[in-house]
């Protein structure tokens, strides 16, 4: 359906996005690597399924290994700025201080406690589920600490948080056409649109009606 | 449903 399309186009396009920004500017300023960290995490654990061989589509399994090779092209990138940019990358370092163990913890347990059943392929996709819920926060906690991101940066931010919100009438939809409810995928979405909505605001009223971006 | 989901979603 459109939704779903729109919200996959948006997720690609924000890869696109940062992938250009760490290209343009030769370096990872305002980018969390421990966020980055956390997407390797998410879709390498979500995408188990590639190993059982039972593919839904060819769109899929392509969207899967995209997102998979993508993100840890991103930590490949981003190490590279090491090298070539120690300062910026030392700078950036000391900024993305969000602890990602309180993130890491609540995702397992919340796993453990909310899944389809006890295998490790739905345990892992349901950790996946939660992590993802929750793993732009250290991007927006090192966002919020130095008050200014990049026109690109918050472009990026806005399309990835845009993914998961059309996944929204996206499950509306399936849940009138096929009856499917997928509640898991829901709630986190959900979560997930939530933890955007501040920024979105933001977004809106200095990107959109011009301006530059400044958190308070 | 009753059967497992399928996770067709990215």
């Amino acid at each position: 359906n459109i939704f779903r399309i729109s919200a996959d186009l948006s997720h690609l396009a924000s890869i696109v996005i940062l992938l250009e920004t760490i290209r343009k500017t030769r370096q990872v300023d305002g980018i969390s690597l421990k966020t980055q960290l956390l997407y390797v995490l998410v879709f390498c654990t979500r995408y188990l399924d590639l190993l059982t061989f039972r593919w839904t589509s060819l769109y899929n399994t392509l969207m899967k290994f995209f997102f998979i090779g993508t993100s840890i092209y991103v930590i490949k990138l981003m190490q590279e700025c090491k090298i070539k940019n120690p300062v910026a990358y030392k700078d950036m370092m000391a900024r993305d201080t969000f602890q990602i163990k309180y993130l890491l913890g609540p995702s397992a347990i919340l796993a453990m406690v909310f899944n389809y059943k006890f295998t490790i392929l739905e345990l892992c996709w349901s950790f996946s589920v939660w992590l993802e819920s929750v793993a732009i926060l250290p991007q927006l906690f090192m966002l919020s600490r130095s008050g200014k991101a990049g026109t690109l940066t918050t472009h990026y931010i806005f399309a990835l948080g845009l993914y998961r919100a059309l996944y929204i009438p996206n499950w509306i939809w399936r849940y009138y056409t096929e009856n499917r409810f997928e509640k898991l995928s829901i709630f986190t979405g959900l979560l997930q649109t939530a933890l955007y909505s501040d920024f979105f605001y933001i977004y809106y009223k200095k990107v959109i009606k011009g301006g530059g971006f400044e958190l308070p | 449903s009753t059967t497992l989901l399928e996770h067709d979603e990215l």
